[in-house]
């Protein structure tokens, strides 16, 4: 995350680290049921074995264990059957843990939005990731503040991509609060009455962020694709297991 | 990496992904930068004259950005070009050689399109020194030059009428862009070789037709795509399957869509809400004859509110006995099914002549009581 400031340990108890040997942590990813996590389908290329996989939850330092830490092994991936891999168009993917984690005040699951619920431009919600700072690769959970972008403006400031409705810009003109290399597949969340945090969004691409940084970050839309997730959880909980 | 001219190994760095470092940097590798398509040749070999370890490091770049919008103010005919001989240099497969653009192409490119840079605050790449390229023919050196058929726009531009290249996703996005305003002509989805949604005219890929994934508003792109017969339904995959077989608790369809959707609470007039199984594609209520409440919470937990339940048996109104339902199958508890649709069966009567209501909630989610402020 760029611009932003080290979060407290409890704050973002859904967000989890999806790690591979010998690299560790790949990517972020979020806790959405007991056995199920959301993150990109773009953390998975190369790697698409569920066996090289493990997801931490619980911790804020990513070298430091913390007593409310606790790890799972991945049983299955399932991709978006759409994933574009050229375009990062469709970059989402649904993980089953191998067991339920324990629900904790650390380790707790986001709300989902329902299809029908949006995120209006200029609404302000939050990242988090232990992803590049653009000087550096941090050991705490990184978290920042960013303003819904539509999708129109959004496409302004990239030539070159197609920003279609299966994502989602969030961040500033100037880059300053934005997502980095390392944070992808982790949540962007937004603040809902009574006080409940709904997932919105998954890092997924953006511009160069540790040099020349233009633009806002591009997330996963998660609204478009609820009912998607909905089917699988479903399959394979109650048919396929 | 194997040639010691390649990057340090990825063990130190977090960017590289696991293959790099088997990597044996001087052999060439196939182009699959989009942007760099159409060259001349076809093989390359990393790192580039920019820095850049990969290919897909290459296509995430700012210079990947910034050569094709640069192209686009006509600064100097073969920018294109010379932007591809450094961001995906010449291998040669024979000799696994590199074979670098001349000077004078990186000079004209410099020449004419530095100033352009300015005018927008930015500036040439730094990594281009032009010096680092040889003279051309000089002492034998191959290096690179435009020959006449070169493309002057890449495969990620639209080249306009005039010859100018604007960038592909400025074509037909209803603003003029090339100067003789052919960006905008045959904007057509048929033109494009793109499918056209009547309710809207979203232009779709052909391949999105029939591939269970609506696209257009209506979902006419998912629509005819097979023909099952009178006793069969359509999969959203498009494959046919026995109508009994529908919402049954077991898979069926290529793409599971059998059974989705099959359990549901369906309102009345009296805003109760009766357990519903889309059995056969026909809805049912369920008879609550031996109901117990793990079945309501198996229920709700289907339909993804796990959170606690509550049953209402509810008498049923003597008139409506013709109403359709469901019983619990003779001996449920001994079946090994994971499903409420595969403990129920059709065509018995309802001994108590009631139904099931049920009262489902969501599992808690999205708090953070340990994010409590604590009084200091």
């Amino acid at each position: 995350i760029l611009g932003g400031r080290t979060s407290r340990p409890g704050r973002w108890p859904w967000q989890c680290s999806l790690q591979s040997e010998p690299s560790g942590h790949i990517c972020g990813c979020v806790l959405i049921a007991n056995k199920w996590v959301l993150t990109v389908a773009h953390c998975f290329e190369g790697r698409e074995n569920a066996a090289v996989w493990k997801v931490v939850f619980g911790i804020n330092n990513l070298d430091h264990p913390s007593i409310f830490m606790q790890t799972r092994l991945v049983k299955t991936i399932i991709l978006h059957p759409r994933y574009n891999r050229a375009v990062v168009d469709y970059d989402i993917s649904i993980v089953e843990l191998n067991e339920d984690i324990n629900e904790t005040s650390y380790v707790r699951p986001v709300c989902l939005p329902s299809r029908e619920q949006l995120v209006e431009p200029d609404t302000y919600c939050y990242i988090t990731g232990w992803g590049h700072m653009g000087n550096k690769m941090p050991f705490k959970l990184q978290e920042g503040e960013v303003r819904i972008i539509s999708l129109e403006q959004c496409q302004s400031y990239f030539d070159m991509k197609t920003i279609t409705s299966r994502m989602l810009c969030a961040g500033y003109e100037s880059g300053t609060v934005d997502s980095c290399m390392g944070d992808s597949g982790g949540p962007l969340v937004c603040e809902q009455p009574a006080g409940r945090w709904t997932l919105f969004g998954l890092t997924s691409w953006g511009s160069v962020c540790f040099s020349k940084v233009l633009g806002p970050g591009v997330y996963s839309n998660v609204s478009h694709f609820i009912e998607w997730i909905e089917r699988q959880i479903y399959i394979h909980t109650f048919l396929l297991n | 990496c194997i040639d010691t001219s390649c990057p340090d190994s990825c063990g130190t760095s977090f960017l590289c992904d696991m293959t790099n470092s088997q990597t044996n940097c001087s052999q060439c590798e196939p182009i699959t930068l989009e942007l760099c398509m159409n060259l001349p040749y076809n093989y390359t070999n990393y790192p580039n004259y920019l820095g850049h370890r990969t290919q897909k490091e290459a296509s995430i770049s700012w210079e990947s950005s910034l050569f094709p919008a640069l192209v686009q103010t006509n600064c100097y005919k073969y920018l294109m070009f010379f932007a591809c001989t450094i961001l995906v240099p010449k291998c040669d497969p024979q000799t696994n050689q590199r074979i670098p653009p001349c000077r004078v192409l990186c000079e004209h490119s410099k020449e004419r399109c530095e100033s352009v840079l300015g005018i927008v605050g930015l500036q040439w790449p730094e990594d281009t020194d032009c010096t680092q390229f040889p003279e051309e023919n000089s002492d034998n050196q191959t290096c690179l030059t435009p020959d006449e058929d070169v493309e002057e726009c890449s495969p990620s531009h639209f080249k306009c009428r005039s010859g100018r290249c604007v960038l592909a996703s400025r074509r037909c996005d209803g603003q003029a862009d090339c100067e003789d305003d052919s960006d905008e002509d045959n904007c057509g989805c048929r033109e494009r070789g793109l499918w056209e949604c009547p309710s809207n005219k979203l232009c779709i890929q052909h391949a999105m037709i029939c591939d269970g994934f609506p696209d257009c508003p209506d979902k006419v792109d998912e629509k005819n795509c097979s023909f099952c017969k009178a006793d069969e339904l359509e999969c959203a995959s498009h494959d046919c399957v026995p109508r009994e077989v529908w919402c049954d608790g077991q898979l069926d369809c290529m793409d599971n869509s059998d059974e989705w959707n099959c359990v549901t609470l369906s309102k009345n007039t009296s805003s109760l809400a009766f357990l519903t199984i889309h059995r056969s594609a026909t809805d049912y209520h369920v008879c609550a004859d031996e109901w117990q409440e793990k079945l309501s919470q198996l229920a709700c937990n289907q339909m993804g509110l796990g959170g606690p339940s509550a049953t209402k048996i509810i008498q049923e109104n003597e008139q409506l006995h013709h109403q359709k339902w469901l019983n619990l199958h003779s001996d449920w508890k001994n079946k090994n099914a994971s499903t409420l649709p595969a403990l129920v069966v059709k065509g018995q009567s309802c001994q108590s002549r009631s139904k099931v209501s049920l009262l489902c909630s969501k599992k808690d989610c999205g708090r953070r009581p340990a994010a409590r402020m604590s009084k200091r």
